[in-house]
């Protein structure tokens, strides 16, 4: 279960406090992955009592011509989180606060993810969106398989084109707005063949190539091991699932981070007799 | 004393920056019958009423201490809470009627330690978290009897954060804490802080709204 309890002195109103707090856990509680079950009580709470204000001050607030944004539509399109103005100044600097704080916050528990030896992030660009570009994200950060060859040293990125060609809303939510606004004819939005994958090293050394446009790379094993032992990695997808032509570098990307860690014998161990 | 791997000791912070009216205390209850001595009831509270925002679990089984929290803040309008309650050690979870109630009774005591005490017709002023084993009961009576502990334990160092970090975990092996001061654009001069802590190891893919 994930608990979270966040106090600030600054003054929130009382109707835009839920606002905030959404925003900012789309983007950073609800990223984190450590086996894939969603807890009966995941909580996460913000008190805010203005004790450090000023005097007489206003409240942060989100102007009242704005609604917060529908849970479908922040999903698709989250660098916002309301629809039309942008809100004040301080209530947008307070949100980058908040959000870059729970962002640390989220981070420490995956670094604690029962039996986890690595701390992965999953960073996958789509042309397209946000929410294609996070649903593969999701798949990659679930796949138990991808999870043990993590633990394993072994750079299987068999298993992670595997993990993102069975995520379901890329194949089949067609339904929802962001989907259907491309046409009928692009309902099947990753090509295999132009798709990337990389690992890249914590160190800021440079990035290890192992399939480029839907072709394997002569991976240098020695070095994907050295990558490996480290505690921290990178995994880097393009989907490359835009409509212009192959090869011409795209204006606007959509990129989703997702945090998870490996999983070890260690995770059985633990939960094969938890209620004792 | 549960102890901290070396490798996570990096992660735990020896200091901090705390945010101006929040205190925070924990005590023993033992609510899981193996735990005989860690601390496993958090209060966290404002010393005046403050503004409050949740988010939680999509699970269609939501825990009673989740189903309680959503509908004071709902009926509350996000305004005049005090602060929460947490246990670990048992998650109040899948406890039908009994466990609302269960939830409900630990609002109410931590509503007391601060002597204004509601009538039944309003909602808590605490809000409630609970964590740990799934499907078994609270042991109330070890809980109500540790909330008042908690209260008298109350204080704002960085030792009383850290304490409650710890004692929110289940199978973590290091508290999770953190804190940090900013400004705001509008009023340069005046410093805010902002703290808070969190835990989880498995049972962790969130999905909250």
């Amino acid at each position: 279960t994930l608990l979270g309890i966040i106090c600030t002195d600054v003054k929130i109103a009382p109707s835009a406090v839920d606002s905030m707090l959404r925003y900012a856990t789309n983007r950073t509680f609800n990223c984190i992955s450590i086996d894939g079950d969603t807890s009966t009580n995941d909580t996460v709470t913000l008190f805010a009592n203005g004790a450090a204000a000023p005097e007489g001050i206003q409240p942060l607030n989100l102007p009242p011509s704005l609604k917060p944004a529908p849970e479908a539509k922040n999903a698709a399109s989250p660098s916002s989180p309301v629809q039309k103005d942008p809100p004040n100044r301080d209530t947008q600097a307070f949100t980058a606060v908040l959000s870059s704080f729970m962002t640390d916050l989220a981070k420490l528990v995956v670094r604690d993810g029962e039996g986890a030896t690595k701390f992965v992030t999953i960073r996958v660009r789509s042309d397209i969106s946000y929410f294609v570009a996070k649903r593969a994200a999701v798949s990659i950060a679930r796949s138990a398989l991808v999870k043990t060859a993590l633990y394993g040293k072994d750079a299987n990125w068999g298993r992670i084109l595997c993990a993102i060609g069975y995520a379901p809303s890329i194949m089949h939510d067609t339904g929802l707005p962001i989907i259907r606004s491309i046409g009928e004819g692009h309902a099947r939005l990753v090509e295999p063949e132009r798709m990337s994958v990389s690992f890249v090293p914590a160190d800021g050394s440079e990035e290890l190539k192992l399939v480029v446009r839907g072709e394997p790379e002569v991976v240098d094993e020695g070095r994907a091991k050295e990558i490996l032992e480290m505690e921290d990695l990178e995994i880097l997808v393009r989907l490359d699932d835009g409509p212009a032509p192959e090869g011409r570098e795209r204006k606007t990307q959509h990129e989703a981070v997702f945090w998870t860690c490996d999983f070890s014998h260690e995770y059985v161990t633990i939960n094969g007799d938890y209620r004792t | 004393e549960r102890t901290i791997p070396a490798a996570k000791q990096k992660y735990v912070p020896t200091a901090g920056s705390y945010p101006k009216g929040f205190l925070v205390g924990t005590s023993h209850a033992g609510v899981k019958a193996s735990n005989t001595s860690n601390d496993d009831i958090t209060m966290v509270v404002s010393d005046r009423p403050c503004t409050a925002g949740g988010v939680f679990t999509k699970n269609i089984f939501k825990a009673a201490p989740v189903q309680v929290s959503r509908r004071s803040l709902k009926q509350m309008a996000n305004e005049g809470f005090r602060g929460v309650i947490v246990n670990s050690g048992c998650a109040n979870a899948v406890t039908g009627k009994l466990g609302l109630e269960h939830a409900h009774i630990m609002a109410r005591e931590t509503d007391q330690c601060f002597g204004d005490v509601p009538g039944d017709e309003v909602p808590p002023r605490t809000l409630i978290m609970s964590t740990g084993v799934i499907g078994q009961r609270l042991p109330i009576d070890k809980i109500t009897a540790a909330i008042p502990k908690a209260h008298g334990a109350l204080g704002s160092s960085h030792e009383h954060w850290l304490n409650a970090a710890k004692a929110i975990c289940t199978t973590d092996t290091f508290p999770k804490l953190l804190s940090r001061t900013f400004r705001l654009p509008s009023h340069p001069d005046t410093e805010y802080s902002i703290a808070g802590m969190t835990k989880g190891a498995g049972m962790i893919h969130p999905n909250m709204a």
